[in-house]
């Protein structure tokens, strides 16, 4: 029975994408048959797993509204056991269609049904906004995955993020819970790396995962290769502590 | 007349509030009136420059909803000069509300009319995605100035942006031209860096600013206090490209 984790913040760039691959690509490359739902408009899971979006014929936006038979759409990936469904930006037309149908929040739950059984685990990465697409993805999962940046913007927005999903959760996914807050591109010369991680973690306990994910330069030359960090560069501390992330993750569940 | 200029990027956390608040309050100073105009729902430009937003009478939503008049919208700031349409949460659901509605592209542009012409310049804070309330910034203004992250990621999405400036200037406004592009959390330090900026200088020459915005804690520590980063901290390395970058953009207007 797949576990779906959806990996959400609606704070831009705090590293929902990379830490939705990296832990995606050590879970599968342990052997569990793994699953990456790239419902992003921008498309960064797809192409950093190496997908090309010009030459694909079906991606999430097909599956959603276009009701494309799921096993049609799925892409297998570079990495063993780790298959993606990807978006292009097609899927940023999603939104104001859906927008006016009824249970507009349901699709993405709907159309992953058939092949939920075929993966261990399955990941969505969402888009930076509390929207449609990010309801959607809520309401697929049975927990998230919060990756918090270790800035002021980032903690600011957090209470927002828990009031949505505990909404979702009351309204529409009773099964919803948070799996997990991750700190990330934590900096230890800054004091306000610190400040983050200290008032989060008097607050969320053990909520937290022990693992921090420190900023790593090879992280983010990895996408540009198409390769998660355990392919580009396993020797990095990034590919270190993104494995040590998925004992983490799997230990927990 | 005021000169109405957008800070618009999809891809999340690449500097986009920082701008806005950062060059805003560099132009006030220098003597110019000069309005933020906060369209993201999470309100970090609100945040940015000291707006306690609990205590808020009326936000963005007002003006764009509820048809509030704008005077009593307006705050003013602890910066000379520079006044704010502050956002709250509540804008999340305008998105929504504004999908089914005529003209839902220019209730922007149309609630700013009666103000517009009380500054010399008005900086529109965008959401990182490109959906109506983007769209509404676009519509209001005359340019856009987008921050650049020095990233894979932010590289790749340039071109759905830029896409996006020239389907809007084509359909709804034929005035919308690119201000300029800058450089933002550039690190000297990672290869990554420089091929972006080289990339991009490549391609399109005249349009990137040649202030370029390194990597500065202290502008990642300012927002906590409320303040812009020349009011925070006048002698770092944030506040002094931030003023290059104001001299610059009031050069080429
Ligand atoms: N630990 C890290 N160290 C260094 N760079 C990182 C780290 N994590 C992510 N990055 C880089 O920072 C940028 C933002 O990360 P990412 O795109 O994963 O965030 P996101 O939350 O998915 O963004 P968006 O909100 O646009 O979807 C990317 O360019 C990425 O390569
Ligand atoms: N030059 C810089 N040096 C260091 N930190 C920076 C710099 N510019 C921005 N930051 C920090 O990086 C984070 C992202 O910046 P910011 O929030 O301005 O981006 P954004 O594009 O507005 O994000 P969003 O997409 O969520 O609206 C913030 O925590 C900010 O304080
Ligand atoms: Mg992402
Ligand atoms: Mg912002």
């Amino acid at each position: 029975m797949g576990k779906v984790i959806s990996v959400a913040n609606q704070k831009g760039g705090v590293g929902k994408t990379t830490t939705a691959i990296n832990l995606a690509a050590c879970i599968a490359l342990k052997g569990y048959k793994t699953l990456v739902i790239d419902s992003d408009p921008q498309g960064n899971a797809s192409s950093g797993l190496g997908i090309n979006r010009d030459r694909l014929k079906y991606c999430i936006y097909d599956l959603i509204i276009n009701e494309v038979p799921i096993k049609e759409v799925v892409c297998s990936t570079r990495v063993r056991n780790l298959d993606i469904i990807p978006a292009t930006i097609q899927l940023a037309g999603a939104e104001v269609e859906l927008a006016s149908r009824d249970n507009r929040e349901n699709y993405l739950k709907e159309s992953i049904q058939p092949i939920k059984d075929e993966y261990d685990w399955i990941f969505i990465d969402c888009p930076p906004s509390l929207g449609i697409l990010t309801l959607n993805a809520l309401n697929a999962s049975r927990s998230v995955i919060i990756p918090l940046q270790c800035e002021y913007y980032a903690l600011e927005g957090l209470s927002q993020l828990i009031n949505t999903i505990s909404l979702v959760k009351k309204r529409m996914n009773r099964d919803l819970s948070i799996e997990g807050i991750v700190f990330t591109m934590f900096d230890a010369r800054t004091n306000l790396s610190i400040q983050v991680v200290d008032q989060v973690k008097t607050h969320f306990k053990r909520q937290v995962y022990r693992t921090i994910i420190p900023r790593n330069v090879r992280l983010s030359e990895a996408p540009s290769h198409g390769k998660p960090i355990v392919v580009y560069d396993p020797r990095s501390k990034g590919a270190e502590v993104y494995q040590d992330l998925a004992v983490e993750v799997l230990k927990r569940a």
